[in-house]
């Protein structure tokens, strides 16, 4: 899917890494997420290699083309910040309810032959130190987002047990099936309520990790290892 | 960076070199966030008798790389020698920032040179 490679050794060694082109210029700073440097030092065999020929126990046991720490197929990770402002929908606070929010996830970065195996949601809240200390009770609930600011139907509901940590909820299944490939952008309307109060909170971050299985670089013989 | 090999030419008997592919050197450290660059290695090193044979803990040898070594050391002319090349390989993964911001982590198999072996 990428155009004929410029010439020169990087362009070449790009191509052969599955990336069409080099990011332009230096990306905005941002903080990597815990998550990805986790998975990054517990899949790099090389951290600790000191000469050629010599491999750290265990690392060779690691089964190609699958996410141990996520238990799914695949050797792409991506963590996807949302786009979306995250200000609450006008008409829901108006009307005294608590405020729904329109994230979006720029998903144009996933090449078609990307197979998907996990899509998980996180959200972290804030509000009130009374509002978070409201325990159980809690539910989520994630619609598509409609044109303008509709809300389409409900894709997913969730019971939320603690505010403290990182809400996450898995989209694969709920906000496009199994087996179709990635959507371009995912334009969703979250929702939280709690059933017993009118306690309300508001949404601190939102953000994507897709993992997604590119069988180009799966090579069958390292299928065939495993 | 590479090791460079004693006395030029092939130097020794077939077996992995240390080759470090720096991705300072070809400009991409600002958009790679891990690791620095990787030790990718490579296979130089004759493949004639006995070299051909493995060593305790070597790579399995191939019937045939035996096979032609022979025949090398017995008719020179008629076939060339067994060539040294990657018998084992395994994986990295690079950390790093996409034209979308997103953090991405890919792992790409069979990039680093573990273990030679004549075939």
């Amino acid at each position: 899917a990428c155009a004929p490679a410029a010439p020169g050794p990087a362009a070449a060694l790009l191509q052969a890494l599955g990336l069409c082109d080099a990011p332009q210029g230096a990306p905005k700073p941002r903080p990597v997420p815990p998550v990805m440097w986790r998975l990054f030092r517990r899949r790099d065999p090389q951290e600790a290699r000191v000469s050629p020929g010599r491999t750290p126990p265990g690392a060779t046991l690691r089964r190609p083309c699958h996410v141990e720490e996520l238990g799914v197929a695949g050797n792409i990770v991506r963590h996807v910040p949302d786009r979306g402002t995250r200000a609450g929908i006008p008409e829901s606070a108006a009307a005294g309810q608590c405020s729904r929010w329109t994230v979006v996830f720029d998903l144009s970065a996933v090449e078609p032959t990307e197979q998907p195996s996990r899509a998980r949601l996180e959200l972290r809240f804030a509000a009130e130190e009374a509002a978070m200390g409201i325990e159980g009770d809690w539910e989520l609930s994630l619609a598509q987002a409609a044109e303008g600011t509709g809300v389409g139907p409900v894709l997913l509901r969730q019971a939320v047990v603690s505010l403290g940590t990182p809400v996450r909820a898995e989209l694969l299944g709920a906000a496009w099936s199994h087996n179709t490939s990635v959507p371009r952008s995912l334009h969703l309307v979250l929702a939280l309520r709690h059933r017993a109060t009118s306690a309300c909170v508001h949404l601190a971050e939102a953000s994507l990790l897709l993992v997604t299985l590119d069988p180009r670089l799966c090579h069958p013989l390292a299928r065939l290892r495993r | 960076e590479a090791d460079p090999v004693v006395g030029g030419g092939p130097g020794g008997s077939c077996r992995a070199r240390r080759l470090y592919v720096s991705f300072r050197e070809v400009g991409w450290h600002r958009w790679v966030i891990a690791p620095r660059g990787f030790l990718a290695n490579y296979c130089q090193g004759h493949c004639s008798l006995p070299a051909t044979l493995p060593g305790p803990g070597g790579p399995p040898t191939l019937n045939h790389a035996v096979l032609r070594a022979l025949m090398y050391s017995a008719a020179p002319g008629a076939a060339g020698l067994p060539c040294c090349v990657p018998a084992r390989l395994s994986p990295i993964s690079v950390l790093f920032f996409d034209n979308s911001d997103n953090v991405v982590l890919r792992h790409y198999e069979d990039m680093v040179v573990d273990e030679c072996g004549c075939r």
